[in-house]
């Protein structure tokens, strides 16, 4: 872009399902946006947008009216999900519940260009992540509440009420924490990256088996702006699988397990470190820290591509067996229950419905975090979901792969946080989580 | 509201989730995908 563009890609904001009112201007006027911890940046559409649908849905901002406004006018962009949002910088007075944040940088959008807001029930998003993934360097206006020491405590935190017949949607506190919304005592990891609110997780516990994946260590990052969970393709795989949760068959899975999967069996006996079976076996090549599909055959668009799926499945697969053989299967069943998972390997961004009456039966599931466990009950984890006056039921997780160093990442969505009160602690840099109540 | 023990609550609205609404995210998030990946090196998420 422009030298005074900054473009950040950004989540989506369609499935989002909690937003709230904040006011900007003197005398106040008045806005329903998202709280997103997964952005940095607050925007509302702007009186000068004119050619966008969205624009003419939802609440403008006039700064003519404003007696506290001041210009900035940089411009900006912001990409997200199918399109892209185009608007200027400008301050102004932000009125948070009863808290008034000073001339705050916020961004007047004059286009956007997405259906997400025209269907979203949202004018703007107020992003509560850190100031390092913040369009034109804007803070966060946790930063400047800070700086204006309008806090008492260095912290924000959630309470999202998963109560399907309740009328209160949740609760997003400044300052502190509302001790009516959480049992027992939050449990604090630090925080890795900033940007995100991003630290490391440990392994997914089906049933209190050992997925494997992350037993080792993952990134992961809370996003209010998020409904589900998303996570690596090769965990999600395991969990629909135990929760008969419908999903795509890969051939190319199938074909690496029927043909290698015995020597990945034999190679994970013999010792090798499972990220070089994969190579020793020919399907990808070892680039000092990790596998990657073979760039030899990269001058061959489709063989590229294809390669890329077999050293995918590959390493799957022995995630799989791996898992399989510390729990002392025989050679048959863990062949034939690597083969079934590739027929539950989730369809990438997509949701993967269950059978509603069957809940009952699936198994609680468990993220480790600072070596305890954070269980999620189906109850939890399935998602009902109203269509056409029927009840059907999607799994809380989706798939979602991102290479190394940046990832493997979870994406800890409202499912998650509907089970556990989270308090973002930026004078501290750490996240606690603890039951919800 | 600030209140006496120095909180400051915002209440959040919810808003159910449906299959229309899901299955636009997942279009939306496709595109988004090939937007990133033509953007080739950015690190962004």
């Amino acid at each position: 872009g422009g030298s005074n563009d900054d473009i950040v890609p950004l989540d989506n904001y369609l499935d989002t399902q909690y937003y709230g009112e904040i006011s900007i201007g003197t005398p106040p006027q008045n806005f329903t946006v998202i709280f997103d911890t997964g952005s940095s940046n607050l925007w509302v559409p702007s009186s000068k947008c004119y050619f966008s649908i969205a624009c003419y849905l939802h609440h403008r901002y006039k700064s003519a009216k404003s007696k506290t406004y001041k210009k900035n006018g940089e411009t900006c962009t912001i990409s997200y999900g199918s399109g892209q949002i185009a608007g200027f910088f400008s301050e102004d007075n932000v009125l948070v519940g009863d808290l008034v944040v000073r001339n705050q940088k916020f961004i007047e959008t004059t286009r956007e260009t997405s259906p997400t807001f025209i269907i979203g029930k949202f004018d703007g998003i107020l992003g509560l992540g850190f100031p390092e993934i913040s369009v034109g360097d804007a803070p966060p206006i946790w930063q400047s509440m800070k700086e204006q020491k309008l806090l008492e405590n260095d912290v924000f935190s959630f309470w999202l009420n998963r109560d399907p017949d309740a009328s209160a949607g949740g609760e997003l506190v400044f300052g502190g924490v509302d001790p009516k919304h959480y049992k027992g005592s939050h449990t604090y990891v630090p925080v890795t990256r900033k940007g995100y609110w991003q630290f490391n997780m440990g392994d997914l516990l089906i049933g209190g088996q050992s997925t494997g994946f992350c037993a080792g260590g993952c990134a992961a990052i809370v996003d209010s702006g998020t409904s589900l969970l998303a996570g690596p393709t090769a965990i999600v795989a395991q969990v629909n699988h135990a929760i008969g949760a419908e999903g795509i068959i890969s051939t190319e899975c199938k074909e690496v397990v029927r043909e290698y999967g015995e020597m990945i069996l034999q190679l994970l006996i013999a010792q090798t470190s499972p990220q070089k079976v994969c190579t020793q076996i020919g399907l990808c090549v070892f680039d000092g820290t990790h596998s990657v599909s073979n760039p030899i055959e990269s001058v061959v668009e489709k063989q590229n591509r294809g390669s890329d799926l077999f050293c995918t499945a590959c390493e799957m697969a022995v995630v799989w067996i791996q898992n399989q053989l510390r729990e002392n299967k025989t050679k048959e069943l863990i062949l034939d229950y690597a083969n079934q998972l590739c027929e539950r390997l989730p369809s990438p961004n997509g949701e993967s419905t269950v059978d509603c009456h069957q809940i009952s039966k699936m198994p609680n599931l468990a993220f480790t975090i600072a070596n305890k466990t954070f269980t999620l009950t189906p109850e939890q984890y399935i998602v009902k979901l109203e269509q056409a006056g029927q009840t059907m039921c999607i799994s809380g997780f989706m798939a979602f792969d991102i290479p190394p160093p940046r990832g493997p990442l979870w994406i800890l969505g409202d499912v998650f946080m509907g089970a556990y009160h989270t308090v973002f602690d930026f004078g501290k840099n750490r996240i606690g989580f603890a039951k919800s109540a | 509201i600030r209140s006496s023990d120095g909180l400051l609550r915002i209440d959040l609205n919810k808003k159910k989730l449906d299959k229309e609404t899901l299955t636009a995210a997942k279009l939306a998030r496709q595109e988004g995908s090939h937007l990133l990946s033509s953007a080739g090196s950015r690190q962004y998420l």
